[in-house]
């Protein structure tokens, strides 16, 4: 019967209202367990 | 020893990065020795230098207090590999096998470790070299290589990028948990690592997509041979929650990809991942907005996006080999002849072991069934566009009769994979799930079953119910139909035996 | 015998390379004892966030090492932020402070980061700081971020200065008198001025007005 997804969903950072955000790029881990800490993401430094 | 001065040299440079930045002067004018002075002259001593270098890199993070830094040697490692692959000539040897010898080595120095010794084999420096590799060529490549001073080389580079991806793609597929399974759950992280996965995703031309589907499939053919019923180990049950994660983060970036790929997945697909196979089948076109499937006034000829055929990624003709001739011959000019050609090449010779449910093993062939009606949907879709609506939405077409008579001649197992297969293309808005919903509704009522109708509407309910009622998602065209079918005129459900005969089926049904 | 497996270079290795092969053409129906084992170690050495984090090579300090408290990290910890925190703060802006005039986040990748929204409550003076100190990291990023996307000050290539324009509504002219001519009516900025003014990072370490001769030229500025 698969389970609940919103709080798997939550974690992720998908938001819960209309707006779109990406979440891949600032993924941490698979697992929320996993996911202590934020990553950094790619970023560009102009010189 | 030659490995013991490597180890020297490779201090040194672990020691040099924790005083100065990595691009001080000081660096360049390392590197260089090294080339100048022998210890990368060649190829031999540059597989037993980085071998040296991985080997005490590894050692340095066991033997490393856990609480402190374990990674200043791995982290170095990369810098240097990374700094060998900008500043080299590249004359005598191209990137690719300078990349190619670099993931071998480490290939083969990760394999004897796994192997050698299970209790003190750790995954973690291994995960954290590779992603190493990950971020620094994540920092190399923005803005188009911009920061890369020399036109040639960033000219180069530019052209190399989705090489440089496809590379690491091709030896994350060595690394897979079949062959290393201690590596496991540092190979999905890898797939999932936010600098891999979403420029996979995104590469121009869907140039990663390829690679990208093959470790997916990987790893679902994991999760399909160690799924077994009443016995899944919580390590299994882990990467299955870490894998369903990840479809949801694709489904919510790129949707596209997962319906451009859906039918690949879907064939690797463990039968019983219902709702894993509602998320995949759920993504929706990131701009489209789906008009609410419960409106029992939802007409599908009036919704534009259902006029359109979705893109698929992978032909299906490619996977319907010696039936192709026989169905494109019978979508011309149907006849009895050609169907049974088609239906004996739909049986396989061995049984084929799958925990369904209610089922355990299959003795039809799942992927070519799902190949025909893929590449039926598509054709019909092709002509919809071509001719007008009549021609296909038209229980005369061959598109219909084609199906109607697979199922009609075929044992309930065939019927069963036939309609089954139909309704994983109920998906978003298209002409696909817009033909399979008139296809599948007028099967549902017709008569033309005769002594087979119950069979065939007990089929079809059953297999829309084990879609709706596991969690949330649910696909749109699986909600319009069953919606449609709950709202018919031509049929009451509650009247159907197989529904009133089972009281916990019939409640669902009057709730419904 | 072949002749790969006699390189002293890696035939010790390829053996075990070679072994990893035949589960994969043939994975076990049931995994064997020693599978089990290996997937369950790999389960307790899973990678976590912080494995999978940018690497930290060497950076020039910022000032001389002091002593802290063993119970602080050395490593800066990211936390989260409850999203819906940060929501309820974005009400609270002083209407009368320019630099915040049009606050409106920008949706980006980084949006929803802790580390982003804590900077998006820094006073200007902090972004500046880590601006011009942290330089190289990505924490002057997401500071050359926060004021360029949501305080909309400009950074200009040339002089490495952050540049604010300002438009100041003028309280309407009294005028009296019915004659003034078409021409001049027609004019729409004529209750608006313009002002710039730049942040002086070199000496005062304040926000300065820019002299009067001071001309605004697209090309010498940074396109963030």
């Amino acid at each position: 019967l698969g389970a609940d997804l919103s709080s798997m969903i939550h974690s992720l950072g998908i938001p819960r209202d209309n707006t779109r955000h990406r979440v891949l790029d600032t993924f941490q881990s698979p697992w929320a367990e996993t996911s202590r800490s934020e990553v950094e993401p790619t970023f560009f430094i102009p010189d | 020893t030659s490995t013991e001065r490597y180890y020297l040299v490779f201090t040194e440079w672990v020691r040099l990065l924790q005083r100065v930045t990595s691009d001080d002067k000081i660096i360049f004018v390392f590197i260089k020795q090294l080339m100048d002075k022998g210890v990368l002259s060649d190829s031999d001593n540059f597989i037993g230098f980085v071998k040296a270098a991985l080997e005490l890199s590894v050692y340095s993070f066991k033997e490393s207090d856990p609480t402190g830094e374990v990674f200043t040697a791995i982290d170095a490692l990369s810098k240097l590999l990374i700094k060998l692959f900008i500043l080299q000539d590249f004359a005598g040897y191209s990137r690719q096998e300078y990349l190619n010898t670099v993931f071998s080595i480490i290939l083969l120095v990760f394999s004897n470790d796994h192997e050698e010794d299970e209790a003190t084999f750790n995954e973690r420096p291994y995960f954290r070299l590779l992603s190493n590799f990950l971020c620094e060529w994540a920092t190399l490549r923005g803005h188009n290589f911009i920061k890369v001073a020399d036109q040639k080389t960033r000219k180069e580079l530019l052209s190399f990028d989705a090489e440089f991806y496809n590379i690491f793609a091709s030896y994350l597929h060595s690394f897979q948990p079949f062959a290393f399974p201690g590596f496991s759950f540092a190979w999905i992280s890898l797939l999932s690592h936010r600098m891999f996965l979403p420029v996979m995703l995104r590469l121009p031309q869907k140039a990663g997509w390829e690679k990208l589907m093959l470790l997916l499939i990987d790893l679902l053919k994991f999760l399909n041979q160690y799924t077994i019923k009443g016995k899944i180990s919580d390590a299994v049950s882990v990467v299955y929650k870490g894998t369903l994660r990840i479809f949801l983060g694709i489904s919510n970036d790129v949707p596209q990809f997962l319906i451009e790929n859906h039918y690949e997945l879907m064939n690797n697909l463990p039968i019983s991942y219902f709702q894993l196979k509602n998320v995949i089948l759920s993504a929706i076109p990131l701009k489209m907005l789906v008009p609410n499937p419960f409106d029992s006034d939802l007409a599908l000829e009036n919704i534009t996006e259902c006029q359109n055929p979705p893109v698929v990624f992978y032909d299906p003709v490619s996977d319907i080999q010696a039936l192709k001739k026989p169905v494109d011959n019978y979508l011309r000019i149907p006849s009895n002849s050609l169907l049974r050609t088609i239906i004996n090449g739909l049986y396989l010779t061995e049984y084929d072991i799958k925990g369904g449910v209610g089922f355990d093993m299959l003795t039809t062939n799942n992927k070519l069934i799902r190949a025909i009606v893929l590449h039926v949907a598509v054709e019909a879709g092709l002509e919809n566009g071509r001719t007008s609506s009549n021609a296909v939405f038209n229980t005369k077409s061959s598109y219909y009769q084609l199906l109607f008579d697979l199922i009609h001649d075929g044992t309930i197992e065939l019927k069963f994979q036939v309609i089954q297969v139909m309704i994983e293309q109920l998906r978003y808005p298209n002409i696909h799930t817009r033909w399979f919903i008139y296809v599948l509704r007028d099967m549902f009522v017709t008569e033309a079953w005769e002594e087979q109708r119950t069979e065939v509407q007990e089929i079809i309910l059953r297999s829309l119910l084990e879609r709706v009622i596991v969690h949330n998602p649910h696909t749109w065209g699986v909600s319009v139909l069953f919606t449609q079918l709950l709202n018919s005129d031509e049929v009451n459900l509650l009247e159907l035996d197989f529904i009133n005969n089972i009281p916990e089926i019939k409640h669902m049904f009057v709730q419904l | 015998s072949n002749k790969a497996f006699k390189n002293p270079l890696f035939k010790k290795e390829l053996k075990y390379w070679l072994a990893s092969k035949k589960p994969l053409m043939q994975p076990y129906k049931e995994m064997p004892p020693k599978m089990v084992s290996q997937l369950e170690s790999s389960l307790l050495n899973c990678p976590d966030s912080l494995d999978a984090d940018s690497p930290y090579l060497y950076q020039v300090p910022l000032s001389n090492p002091h002593p802290t408290s063993i119970f602080f990290p050395s490593e800066p910890i990211r936390f989260t932020y409850p999203y819906e925190v940060i929501k309820s703060n974005q009400g609270n802006l002083n209407p009368n402070d320019k630099t915040h005039a049009s606050h409106q986040s920008v949706e980006d990748i980084y949006s929803r980061t802790s580390l982003a929204k804590i900077f998006s409550k820094f006073d200007l003076d902090t972004l500046f700081f880590i601006f011009y100190h942290y330089q190289g990291t990505y924490d002057q990023f997401l500071a050359a971020r926060e004021l360029s996307q949501n305080r909309h000050w400009l950074f200009n290539k040339v002089d490495s200065c952050w540049y604010f324009r300002e438009i100041e509504k003028l309280p309407p002219t009294i005028n009296m008198s019915n004659t003034i001519p078409n021409n001049k009516r027609e004019d729409s900025n004529s209750d608006e001025e313009e002002s710039w003014r730049y942040f002086d990072y070199k000496k005062s370490w304040l926000a300065r007005r820019c002299g009067p001769d001071f001309v605004y030229h697209e090309e010498g500025f940074e396109k963030l």
